[in-house]
């Protein structure tokens, strides 16, 4: 029976076929917004998606969104889902996502490793990493946000392939991470770049592995605040943003860093939600509410991207 | 199928950078099989670990002796699993 993007439970999670197969109704429920790129495939061959939200014209100015690295955190698809949903449901309706979608295009990855998220369904619900094979090791996986050519194998990563932030043989070893570079230097118009993670309550921009400020420190931070005030005004949740060295701890190889030295000047990680302090086994019955907060933020991120092209 | 019977999750609170110190060498003891899930870096910040059940009495007197502050964030993991998969199931359903 074919279901629709109405009747799926967002308040719930979900497993990569169950996501993978919304993706398609989404894109058949709104065919002139909404389509599928496969980017490319992971370790273990399934395919990695990207939904595209356009409304014509030719590779323009864009907006790179990513949940899921890490396969275990799984409030971020869950969010990553309700958010797609949203940015299909709004167009046309809200005047400011119109304008963002009038003139830019948005991208989305909703499981960003869909080894890990599946691993984390079938065999061990605390994994995170991806599920590479290391040579000369019994132990399996990187951290994909670890292996990204950002001062690469610098302070805050691992050389133990046994570790949860083993970095990898060389940056972009794994073929998750691999695919999106590809992808965003060959698109040469990506203006910002989310990525969304749990559970600490933060939004940081970059550095995170020097405390040198970034030339764009000034505005990074005023747009950080404008979008934490946003997420804060619904539900009260209390973030703390600022650069991710000076906010979290150092921290090399990551999507934000990356982003931002490959000239992506809007580029940020977020930390979503710890309420009710069950880490990222948050309860299901916050998806909805930690979407919505997270959607105030994206916004305003996204409003700040369309208001001051580079 | 891996499971966590028994293991918990603590928060901890450091007081001093001398106890993020400790906290950073309980890290390193590769045979207690912690799992960070928010790492000792400075102590305006919790610490979050998953402790298998097995290095639970260790790891409490590690952390009392060396007048730590924690508590349980979650008193028995498989129980929480357990839960979010029946969850799922009847969302399925």
């Amino acid at each position: 029976r074919q279901r629709n993007t109405d009747s799926f439970d967002y308040s719930s999670y979900h497993t990569l076929e169950e996501i993978y197969s919304w993706m398609d109704s989404l894109i058949a429920e709104f065919p002139d917004l909404v389509s599928k790129l496969t980017i490319g495939s992971s370790y273990e061959k399934r395919p990695i998606h990207v939904l595209k939200f356009s409304t014509g014209g030719t590779n323009r100015p864009a907006i790179w969104l990513d949940t899921g690295i890490h396969a275990r955190e799984w409030i971020t698809p869950a969010t990553g889902m309700w958010t797609a949903k949203k940015i299909a449901q709004e167009y046309g309706q809200d005047p400011s996502l119109t304008a963002i979608l009038n003139k830019m295009d948005i991208f989305f990855e909703i499981v960003t490793n869909p080894d890990g998220y599946t691993f984390t369904h079938t065999t061990n619900r605390m994994w995170r990493k991806t599920r590479s094979i290391s040579s000369g090791s019994s132990c399996i996986g990187v951290d994909p946000n670890r292996n990204w050519d950002a001062n690469f194998g610098g302070p805050g990563t691992s050389s133990n392939p046994c570790d949860d932030t083993y970095k990898g043989p060389f940056a972009h070893s794994e073929s998750e991470v691999k695919s999106i570079v590809d992808f965003i230097l060959r698109h040469k118009n990506v203006k910002a770049m989310v990525t969304i993670h749990s559970y600490s309550q933060m939004l940081m921009y970059p550095y995170g592995y020097t405390s040198t400020p970034t030339p764009d420190a000034d505005e990074l931070y005023a747009v950080a605040k404008s979008a934490v005030d946003a997420l804060g005004s619904l539900h009260g949740t209390k973030y703390t943003f600022g650069s991710m060295i000076s906010t979290i701890y150092p921290a090399s190889g990551t999507t934000a860093d990356w982003g931002y030295s490959n000239g992506i000047k809007y580029s940020f990680t977020f930390e979503l939600r710890d309420t009710g302090r069950y880490g990222f086994l948050l309860p299901a019955d916050q998806i909805i509410p930690t979407a919505e907060e997270t959607w105030l933020a994206l916004m305003k991120i996204m409003e700040h991207v369309r208001d001051h092209p580079y | 199928q891996k499971l966590f019977i028994g293991d918990q999750v603590l928060r901890i609170t450091a007081e001093s950078h001398e106890q993020i110190a400790l906290l950073q060498e309980l890290q390193g003891l590769e045979h207690l099989e912690l799992d960070f899930w928010r790492e000792p870096v400075r102590p305006s910040l919790s610490v979050d670990v998953r402790v298998p059940f097995a290095s639970l009495q260790p790891v409490r007197v590690f952390l009392q002796s060396h007048g730590i502050q924690y508590d349980v964030m979650i008193d028995n993991l498989q129980v929480l699993l357990d839960s979010e998969m029946e969850e799922m199931n009847h969302s399925r359903q």
